[in-house]
């Protein structure tokens, strides 16, 4: 499944959905085979790439149950070298049902090892807005966790509460857990709040911060009502140019550019 | 506690936290006495009125587990005639610990029944982005559901799930559950996605959406950083005078205007 990418902020409304699908089509077209794991119940990056929740004849809660593989229930999106295992309501029962088991950090880690199908070159797993079990599950399958960051206040407050559960399933369930880096999303350059969320995140986190800053941008807020990550609603945007640039550095990051 | 209202949606990032804390502090200097119960572990609620997380001596979790009680833990804020029931990062361990009581959904109902000290006229209940224990303890112990809603794509795809989930609980937990109204959020006429979702909204739900729309208005995003409602920031300022109109427009909904 190459490298797999958790996608995570407990904070609600901070861009991971949007990051996952626009991320994951930017590397898609930068000639990397991408599947995207839709990990929250609300399956925002199913429909935000195509995909009809009504019409799927199954989704990643019967894989987690062992009612289907994953390779019989990953779909091809409309999109070049894209890739995705859909979320339907189904999977918050899943939450439900995982408590009462011994490895119920680990399941997702389970199923995603267990692929035999044509290989990955990133895997990137969309969360809820929560530390629940669905988080978890993704953080323990994880190579890295990449975090967008708005850059507003309420937002800010959360990371603390975030870098230590990341340093907490670091000890105790996935050691190899690294932070692949921190994407600021709606950012404002004009307002002066948003440019002291930044200058705090990148004096703080220093290079771990992705040089490029996703901006506000209406374009990205309309893509998914197309069913379309914004590459393929308006490439000349700033949104679609901002996740492209993103996707060039993380893969200097991995040394793949 | 007068009447209770829970701020429920579990898209993230949709405003319940900032029309909690707005509506609150919109429906005090209204001459009505307001009492916020912060149910989200985030505590955002908390520090948006201005509580220093750290200094607290008890905090909610205290009052669920019977280590402390209501009375002893309401904190007076700054601001006219509003009070708060403080949150801290604790309450997430609130959510595993109720799992296994019979009355895991009526924890938070039975503490604010027990409530002996000075009236209130209206009780605002912030609830985190989930549907999980903590939310479905706030509408069990509700008489009226607020629901924040974004105009945006992904928001309106989560406002089906929320509508079921509010019938669920009136069908087996909470019988007297109404909607009180929806308020929409982050709304720009000027974009066709934003009028097109308000449209939608109207369609669909009639008069119990707010005539009152709220924009977006950097203001609102601005005040949790200095520890104020809006109104205390910025009275003029159109996220103020939206609050404002908002909570006039409850108290008219309510016959107490
Ligand atoms: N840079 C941006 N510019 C404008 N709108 C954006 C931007 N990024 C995200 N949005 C919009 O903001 C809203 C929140 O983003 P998104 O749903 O991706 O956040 P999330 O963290 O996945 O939310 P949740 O916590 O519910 O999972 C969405 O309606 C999305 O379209
Ligand atoms: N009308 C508005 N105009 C501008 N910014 C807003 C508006 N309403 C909310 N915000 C900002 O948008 C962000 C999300 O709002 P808020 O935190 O209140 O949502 P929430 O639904 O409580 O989020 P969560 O799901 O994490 O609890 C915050 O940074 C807030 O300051
Ligand atoms: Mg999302
Ligand atoms: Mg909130």
């Amino acid at each position: 499944l190459g490298k797999i990418l958790a996608v995570a902020n407990q904070k609600g409304g901070v861009g991971k959905t949007t990051t996952t699908v626009n991320l994951a089509a930017s590397l898609a077209i930068l000639e990397q085979r991408v599947l995207v794991v839709d990990f929250d119940p609300q399956g925002n990056a199913t429909s935000g790439l195509g995909i009809e929740k009504t019409a799927l004849a199954a989704s990643n809660y019967d894989v987690l149950c062992g009612q289907a593989t994953m390779a019989d229930t990953i779909l091809a999106s409309n999109f070049h070298k894209l890739y995705v295992l859909p979320a339907t309501i189904d999977l918050a029962a899943a939450e439900v049902e995982m408590a009462d088991e011994v490895k119920r950090h680990h399941l997702l880690a389970a199923v995603l090892n267990q692929y035999q199908g044509e290989p990955f070159d990133y895997t990137l797993i969309d969360c809820p807005p929560a530390l629940g079990l669905l988080t978890l599950n993704a953080l323990a399958a994880a190579d890295q966790v990449l975090i967008p960051l708005q850059t507003e206040f309420y937002a800010l407050e959360g990371l603390s509460q975030l870098i230590s559960t990341i340093r907490r399933i670091r000890k105790h369930i996935n050691p190899q857990l690294g932070v692949g880096g921190i994407v600021l999303t709606m950012a404002d350059r004009r307002n002066k709040l948003s440019r002291q969320v930044e200058e705090e995140a990148r004096n703080y986190f220093g290079k771990q911060v992705f040089q490029q800053i996703v901006p506000r941008n209406v374009r990205l807020s309309e893509a998914p009502s197309f069913g379309k990550p914004v590459l393929y609603h308006d490439v000349k945007s700033t949104g679609a140019q901002a996740y492209l640039e993103i996707a060039r550095e993380l893969l200097q990051r991995h040394e793949r550019l």
